[in-house]
């Protein structure tokens, strides 16, 4: 529907709903989407990243959306 | 929150950098 594939969405949409401010880690990510390699899941992260859905926040273990808020 | 200034600052710089990317990325699929 938006381009992404299933696994981008999920990523997506579980940092959108994390209301933490320095954002959602990689491992929160993992343990979340237990079904999930977290090649796949770093996988999505860069891509939704490069295209500006998401970007990180103190490290770049955390990611925020952009359309937070 | 928890955040020094300087975080702050940096997850700021970062977001605007995002936003850009995504304008980027929307104008070029036009």
């Amino acid at each position: 529907v938006n381009g992404l594939t299933a696994h981008q969405s999920q990523v997506l949409n579980l940092i959108k709903n994390c209301p933490d401010a320095e954002g959602m880690s990689l491992q929160e990510l993992k343990f979340q989407l237990h079904n999930i390699s977290m090649a796949t899941i770093k996988q999505a992260v860069e891509f939704l990243s490069s295209e500006g859905h998401i970007y990180s926040t103190v490290d770049d273990d955390h990611y925020k959306s952009t359309d937070a808020e | 929150s928890g955040l020094t200034e300087e975080q702050k600052r940096r997850i700021e710089e970062n977001r605007q950098k995002a936003l850009a990317r995504r304008a980027e990325r929307l104008a070029a699929q036009q």
